[in-house]
């Protein structure tokens, strides 16, 4: 595990969040967000709650297409799928031509460029705390992942990196399985 | 665009479904330091976006020079990949991958396993004779 240069975090336990309004999400969309930052509240005492405005949010969540505005403009299918930005900014953009699975099984989709939304979403959630890149690959923070694949499971190296920011939720029983489940390496045919 | 597994994506993306911005990169696979070959200032972009060379370089060349070697023989270490500082298929087809856009290295600085004390490089491995 990393963290970003001089280990921000977030000074409080109960954060916020909100989606961009003019993405209208579904509550379907809204849930795969919910279950992402659950899989963090489950190892660090911190508290996440969906709010209405996104200005009064410590985390805004918007789905975008190429040039955005923070001078990291996305590049369209695969590439690029996200980037969110350390705390205490709680900016996580999405880049909005990927082809998200919400539900169902990933895997399985006939689209090859298909990407799992809550994978990606945990990845970067991870961001939002406080998390770098990690070279364990089985690890959520590794900076990759192939389309058509699930990675949703705390691995032992992010949940020990983000236990040093924030300590462990008291009701943690310190168990954690890494799943990965993959069916394809990416488009570049590995 | 959302889609709920299989069961709702349009006959029109999965004709289009082969669009990834880095595919380009396939081409580039063995070529060799030393050389030059059309598009490697492309990959030298997409080295500094993510923090494998200095922001302070600029107006790259196709030319397979020193600081794509480094770049690629930091990425290999990075991503548990053989380090042979050459863009080798299995080096290409990770850097293809899709990814999370945040760098790797920041400033120069990572702790990822190039930030790291130790060296796991095989090409750091040394050996005597008795």
């Amino acid at each position: 595990y990393s963290f970003f240069t001089g280990m921000p975090r977030w000074r409080k336990q109960a954060l916020t969040y909100a989606f961009l309004p003019g993405n209208q999400l579904t509550d379907e969309v809204k849930t795969v967000f919910s279950r992402a930052f659950d899989r963090w509240s489950t190892v660090i005492p911190l508290t996440f709650t969906q709010a209405d405005s996104i200005n009064a949010a410590d985390i805004g969540i918007g789905f975008y297409s190429g040039d955005h505005g923070d001078g990291e403009p996305f590049d369209g299918v695969l590439g690029t799928l996200a980037h969110s930005f350390s705390p205490p900014s709680g900016q996580f953009h999405l880049d909005g031509d990927e082809n998200w699975v919400v539900t169902g099984d990933v895997r399985t989709s006939s689209l090859t460029t298909a990407v799992d939304l809550e994978s990606v979403a945990v990845h970067e959630i991870g961001h939002l705390l406080g998390l770098g890149h990690s070279s364990v690959e089985e690890s959520i923070m590794y900076p990759t992942i192939s389309s058509r694949t699930k990675k949703v499971e705390l691995a032992d190296d992010d949940i020990q990196g983000i236990q040093v920011l924030y300590g462990s939720n008291p009701n943690y029983n310190g168990s954690s399985t890494t799943s990965v489940q993959e069916k394809e390496t990416g488009s570049s045919g590995a | 665009h959302f889609f709920h597994s299989n069961v709702s994506i349009p006959e029109d993306l999965l004709k289009n479904a082969t669009s990834n911005p880095w595919s380009f990169f396939h081409q580039l696979s063995g070529c060799h330091a030393g050389e030059k070959y059309d598009g490697l200032a492309k990959l030298k972009s997409y080295f500094q976006y993510f923090g494998y060379i200095p922001n302070s370089l600029s107006n790259f060349t196709d030319d397979f020079d020193d600081s794509l070697e480094s770049a690629l023989r930091t990425y290999q270490q990075n991503f548990n990949l053989n380090i042979t500082g050459q863009l080798d298929d299995q080096t290409v087809n990770h850097i293809v991958r899709p990814r999370c856009g945040n760098p790797d290295i920041v400033n120069g600085s990572s702790s990822m396993n190039s930030g790291k004390t130790h060296n796991t490089s095989s090409s750091h491995v040394h050996t005597v004779s008795h």
